[in-house]
């Protein structure tokens, strides 16, 4: 682990006050292959490490840590804060309906984040109604389908010909006419290098304004995240992100390379593939997941 | 930066670094890789960006050659091919490519609809096998995966078909019920034919980071991976785990995914991907 990898460097050192320089700077080499190892993007891990060696230099090393404690307990404050607030939750609109639109690349697990979404809310007293937005991928619409059917949850599925567009556009009409509060828009994945793909969703954006859009992105996500979340955020603003398939070993990295440059907060993270495996984010959790 | 005798230039290093490591090569890897590649350039000559970076195409370029070895389908018939991988990867789109892809040699397919577990995963085949126009052999959702995979190489060896590709649910890895699940499905094939499953193909996420030798080394472990295939090439991803996957386990790329559609499919050619991963 990183804690016995510190520690012994730090073996040497026993009785120092202070960190100094060039005990610190061992301390982040072991760090920087930490981090990376757990998939955070080079750059992040570069400014990370910057803002650790300033705050570790010269720093009082507390009668109850050892060296090593203290640079881990350096470092794990800085993840934590990074990684944001727990509990950022759903900010649900003045009236309802609120809009909820989820979006991300291929295969992150976005329908079934969104079925997840829409079983929490009818367990907590809501009506949602969910949107099969996705018209490209063969069967999606069958596969929003059946997951309403097992969670008792509405889907609303366009006519023949129906852009995604549209589609929300009417959503949004019946969403009103049912009374639902809280509307969850299912749309198909995409890569954010699409240009075309990637202006429907700006276009989704503009005409429906949603509340809520969410990036869904799988936790074994390598250096690319930070591509990824800068694209989509650049069209449409995320307000939060879902990672996904965090049951795995994969040590989720890219949490922090999304958090540090779109500054969106993850607001759930997916543990499993049955409906139920939608939990809160913590991110001390997630902070000493990402060092191991 | 001197290495005993050479010059190199230290910032061109460092950039080289960073791209290897951007492209998902992994830490350790690229440290082994920088590591060799001081060791070529110590004996007095001057090393500057241009031949650094020449030099470690020609290194990576060896491991990645190592992985180029053809899938051939024609020593068995049926040629069973088992998919397997992570949740979300790209298997049943794969397979539909494949498929395409046999058919138009002429060969005679058939598919296994061996996902009973996912919603909508029979019909998602079921899709793909129309447009590819190949057969498919299916059972009710929920059924046991077994069960459709054994009646599917019943009908493939009964109609003399040439291919038989089956679909598994995505799993993770960790999952060992899920993974002995798989175990038994490719028990089942092998005692009704002998050496079947021929081809365990292992799909691999392009966008995936480290985890994705994770998932290499565990589904060799547990299933014993005969090939790969490596999807959504067409991002910007690079699927550089996929050199340490080659190194350490002497595993063959079969074919990368490069899109959505039926003829989104390439076999893999080292220097095309060794290319990409230099752009
Ligand atoms: N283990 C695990 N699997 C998950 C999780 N979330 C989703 N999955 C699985 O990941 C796969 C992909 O999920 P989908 O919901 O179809 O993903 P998607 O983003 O809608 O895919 P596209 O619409 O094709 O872009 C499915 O097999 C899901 O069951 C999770 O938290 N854990
Ligand atoms: N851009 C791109 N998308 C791909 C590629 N291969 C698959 N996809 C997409 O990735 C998503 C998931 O593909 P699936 O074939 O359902 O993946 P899977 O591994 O069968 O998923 P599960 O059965 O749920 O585990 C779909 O939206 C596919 O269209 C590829 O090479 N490029
Ligand atoms: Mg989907
Ligand atoms: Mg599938």
């Amino acid at each position: 682990s990183l804690t016995q990898r510190l520690e012994g460097i730090f073996k040497k050192l026993r009785g120092r006050g202070t960190l100094n320089e060039r005990d610190v700077g061992e301390a982040l080499r072991e760090i920087r292959v930490a981090l990376l190892e757990a998939d955070v993007n080079y750059t992040v891990v570069k400014s990370f490490v910057e803002k650790v060696r300033q705050r570790a230099v010269g720093a009082e090393v507390l009668a109850s840590l050892t060296p090593a404690q203290q640079v881990i307990k350096i470092v794990n404050e800085e993840l934590t804060r990074l990684m944001g607030a727990q509990g950022a939750e759903l900010q649900w609109a003045p009236s309802a309906p609120t809009i909820v639109m989820m979006c991300g690349l291929q295969g992150s697990g976005k329908t079934t984040s969104t079925a997840k979404l829409a079983a929490k809310f009818r367990q907590e007293g809501k009506r949602p109604l969910m949107v099969a937005a996705d018209i490209q991928r063969p069967a999606a619409i069958q596969q929003l389908q059946t997951l309403g059917k097992q969670i008792g949850v509405p889907v609303h599925v366009g006519g023949p010909g129906e852009s995604p567009l549209r589609i929300c556009q009417e959503a949004v009409r019946v969403a009103a006419a049912q009374h639902c509060d809280v509307l969850l828009l299912d749309t198909a994945g995409r890569l954010h290098v699409n240009t075309e793909l990637m202006e429907e969703l700006r276009e989704i954006k503009a005409r429906l304004q949603p509340h809520e859009v969410l990036l869904v992105v799988d936790a074994m996500t390598g250096q690319d995240a930070v591509n990824v979340a800068k694209a989509f955020h650049e069209a449409v603003q995320l307000d939060g992100v879902v990672l996904t398939k965090l049951d795995g070993d994969a040590r989720g990295g890219a949490a922090l390379s999304i958090r540090e440059v779109t500054g969106a907060p993850i607001k759930f993270i997916g543990t499993g593939e049955k409906v139920e495996a939608l939990e809160a984010f913590h991110p001390d959790r997630m902070a000493s997941r990402i060092l191991g | 930066v001197l290495s005993r005798g050479g010059v190199i230039d230290a910032a061109s290093l460092e950039e080289l670094e960073e791209l290897l490591i951007a492209a998902d090569l992994g830490v350790h890897t690229v440290t082994r890789l920088i590591d060799g590649l001081r060791r070529r350039t110590e004996g007095g000559e001057r090393f500057d960006a241009a031949r650094l970076t020449a030099a470690m195409r020609e290194m990576i370029g060896e491991i990645l050659r190592a992985g180029e070895a053809p899938l051939e389908v024609d020593r068995e018939r049926p040629f069973v091919i088992m998919v397997i991988g992570v949740n979300g990867v790209g298997k049943t789109t794969t397979i539909a490519k494949l498929a395409a892809h046999y058919r138009g040699e002429g060969k005679k397919v058939l598919l296994a609809a061996g996902d009973t577990f996912r919603a909508a995963a029979i019909e998602q085949l079921e899709v793909w096998g129309t447009r590819a126009q190949v057969d498919l052999v299916k059972h009710q959702a929920g059924a046991d995966s077994s069960a459709v995979l054994f009646d599917a190489l019943q009908a493939a060896r009964a109609r003399g078909v040439d291919l038989l590709i089956a679909d598994t649910a995505g799993r993770l890895h960790t999952r060992v019920n899920l993974m002995e699940e798989l175990k038994k499905n490719k028990r089942v094939l092998r005692k009704q034919m002998e050496r079947a499953p021929h081809e365990v193909l292992l799909v691999l996420d392009a966008t995936n980071g480290q985890n994705a030798v994770q998932q290499a080394e565990q589904f060799s472990r547990e299933l014993g991976v005969t090939g790969l295939a490596l999807t959504k090439l067409d991002g910007t991803a690079k699927g550089g785990v996929i050199v340490n996957i080659i190194e350490r386990l002497r595993l063959p790329v079969r074919f990368v995914g490069v899109g959505e559609g039926l003829r989104d499919l390439q076999p893999f050619v080292a220097e095309e991907f060794l290319a990409a991963l230099f752009e």
